[in-house]
């Protein structure tokens, strides 16, 4: 199954 | 104080369009560099990033950074008011808790104020490294569009492969499968028209149709979109606005648990 992510995971929180 | 005059007015009231169902508040950052917009979705799976250059404007003038917080739906009406000739400027104070919208019609007869009341919004930037993608994808708008509409009709889901040759879309569902390849023709009459890739490793991502359909709600803002690629990276689907800057997407991948 496909697990939809989180696009805050692939970026920095600044 | 802030204040930008766009000739073509039309821009912002597409940007709107293109924005305001996926993002609900946002800032707008307003520096003497020009406007910028970084927002994500509520489910946080998408985000936008708009920039507008001061060098875009026929005016432009901000005497310090102002963070002006607004809800999309409330200025996409106030835009809606606006024709689509019209030179539009807007105008905030730096204390002030309302944003200006004045509209003029092409030849002077009509002029219109629209104050608009701001929002405090909270917002969290995120940092976005630079990336060398795999693979970046250049294609007519209208064309993507039309893709992703069609797929949308028969899956949830699109596989989006680059290859050398070109790029391919697939879904599928309950009554069956569909794939589309568009190969690389740079040999038309028109640049537009014009499908080209650039590769440095074939790549194939998993993504949701729903917010795929929603950003070519960008469409009417440039004839042509990229598509950059790397594997487990969220694709970016780059609307560049002339002479302005660009709308960005950044998309998160579906990938296996």
């Amino acid at each position: 199954a496909l697990k939809q992510t989180n696009i805050k995971s692939f970026f920095v929180t600044k | 104080m802030f204040e930008g005059r766009l000739l073509q007015g039309s821009l912002l009231k597409k940007v709107l369009e293109a924005i305001k169902d996926l993002v609900t508040d946002t800032n707008f950052d307003c520096s003497e560099t020009g406007i910028a917009l970084q927002a994500m979705d509520s489910s946080h799976v998408a985000l936008v990033s708009l920039l507008l250059k001061d060098t875009g404007f026929d005016h432009f003038r901000c005497d310090r950074n102002l963070a002006l917080g607004i809800n999309l739906q409330n200025m996409s009406k106030m835009l809606k008011c606006a024709g689509n000739d019209d030179i539009i400027t807007l105008k905030a104070e730096d204390e002030g808790d309302t944003i200006t919208f004045m509209f003029e019609s092409p030849n002077q007869d009509k002029i219109s104020d629209f104050e608009m009341k701001l929002m405090d919004i909270d917002s969290e930037h995120l940092g976005i490294p630079d990336t060398d993608y795999q693979a970046i994808v250049t294609m007519p708008s209208a064309e993507f569009q039309r893709i992703v509409r069609d797929l949308s009709s028969i899956g949830d889901t699109a596989v989006i492969g680059v290859t050398k040759e070109g790029i391919s879309f697939s879904t599928g569902g309950d009554i069956g499968k569909a794939n589309i390849v568009c190969r690389q023709n740079t040999n038309v009459d028109k640049e537009e028209d014009q499908t080209t890739v650039e590769i440095h490793e074939p790549v194939s991502l998993t993504f949701a149709l729903r917010y795929l359909n929603s950003f070519t709600k960008a469409t009417a803002l440039s004839p042509q979109v990229t598509l950059s690629l790397s594997k487990e990276l969220p694709i970016v689907v780059e609307y560049k606005i002339e002479k302005m800057g660009f709308l960005r997407f950044y998309l998160a991948p579906k990938i296996e648990e």
